[in-house]
């Protein structure tokens, strides 16, 4: 369901250019739970921005649910991130003047939903991840933790086939992050949806049965719990 | 060096106030190295930011290097805060227009350092922290993990009596984590610095000689390895 051939990006620090991601191949296939792991600067959320449609990328492809990302034009990615993706920002992203709960309802908006079904479908999911009473809150009167979390619901609240996580439970405790898996899990069991999570966190790599690492830009580890 | 009495503080959502901070008693001693855990919205940032003088507080007493924080004026604070406390902030708070280096070297020249010596100092530990070659880089061309690890450098350049860490290895990888806490271990045993960190990483956790466990603003727990 996602298909990366050769992926190069660099970012430019003035005239100088700085390899990001340098001739990335791989395949991710429909409902995996594969986790992207390696070093600090490695390369995971440029990777994972591309194939969210969120960043240009300079030569390769990249193909996901059979659509060429790299060829699409800004409206053409606005409308495939809203209708396949959702994505946990490894900084949040919250927007700071709306409530947790108007945060998650505002991509069903963007859905097409009406105010009061997306309003509900944001409790759901508020709730889900643990945030049942908080859906009142700016993101400012919520701890780091608490913030991720809304995130996290807010990637769910669209139903997205795909869903590219970085780093979602960086900012939790071991139990909230295990519930937190377990709820991931859980939609990959009942909905098949695909994850693809970066992620250090050894709960979520527990959860998942394939896993790559990149180190430099590069990928230079695949495991697969159903290769022998 | 940090004696909390019955602390206690709440926020106010609207007219309703929220108990972030529940009659809160503990004592950290000089070159302790000790672990502030918790669930998430337990209340380890709020604790934290109270005892760096960066929030007031509603009912107790804090003492900090034999002064009493909650009776000082916004002056004194600041005062405070630059001759004896290195913050690493949750959620970083580097200043988007400086460099890496120029952000580190900030808090130098606010103690009066030369602008060549604050540069040096920086990017010491820059290098310290293993971005090195990353100086000039703005914090927005920097990854999650390297932007943390920008806030630690910030945090120990003015050499501090007292570091208080919030979550400082969150987003950083097994390997680059571990190296930071053997950092941290380094100064601790050379400069005899106290070390109160918010952490639900493993390798702090087993860095650390002290814990203490928050549940819904108040301590619940006390480990102690001198303690038989
Ligand atoms: N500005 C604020 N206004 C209202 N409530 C707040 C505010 N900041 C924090 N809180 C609440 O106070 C409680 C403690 O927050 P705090 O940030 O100290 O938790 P924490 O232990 O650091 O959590 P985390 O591990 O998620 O970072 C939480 O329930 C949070 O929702
Ligand atoms: N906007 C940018 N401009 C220049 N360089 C960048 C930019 N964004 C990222 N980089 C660099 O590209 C490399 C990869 O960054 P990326 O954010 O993908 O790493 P990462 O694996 O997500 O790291 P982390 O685990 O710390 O979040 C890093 O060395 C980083 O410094
Ligand atoms: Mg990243
Ligand atoms: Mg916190």
């Amino acid at each position: 369901i996602i298909s990366v051939r050769d992926l190069s990006k660099c970012y430019w620090i003035g005239k100088v250019p700085f390899p990001a991601l340098n001739r990335v191949n791989l395949e991710i296939y429909d409902n995996d739970f594969t986790v992207l792991a390696g070093r600090s600067g490695s390369g995971k959320s440029t990777l994972l921005n591309i194939v969210g449609a969120l960043e240009s990328a300079d030569t390769g492809e990249v193909v996901v649910d059979n659509q060429n990302i790299l060829q699409m034009s800004a409206d053409q990615r606005t409308q495939f991130r809203l209708q396949t993706i959702g994505f946990v920002f490894q900084a949040y992203n919250l927007i700071q003047v709306l409530t947790a709960q108007e945060n998650v309802a505002y991509v069903c908006r963007l859905q097409g939903k009406s105010k009061l079904e997306s309003l509900e479908i944001a409790a759901h999911w508020l709730d889900a991840v643990g945030l049942g009473e908080l859906g009142s809150r700016r993101p400012n009167q919520l701890s780091g933790g608490q913030q991720q979390r809304v995130a996290v619901a807010r990637a769910l609240a669209t139903n997205p086939k795909i869903v590219l996580a970085d780093e979602p439970t960086a900012n939790l405790d071991t139990v909230t992050a295990q519930k937190l898996v377990c709820l991931l899990q859980k939609l990959h069991d009942d909905f098949n949806t695909t994850f693809l999570i970066s992620s250090h966190d050894p709960d979520v790599k527990n959860a998942s049965s394939r896993l790559i690492k990149l180190s430099d830009g590069h990928v230079i580890k695949r495991w697969d719990e159903a290769l022998p």
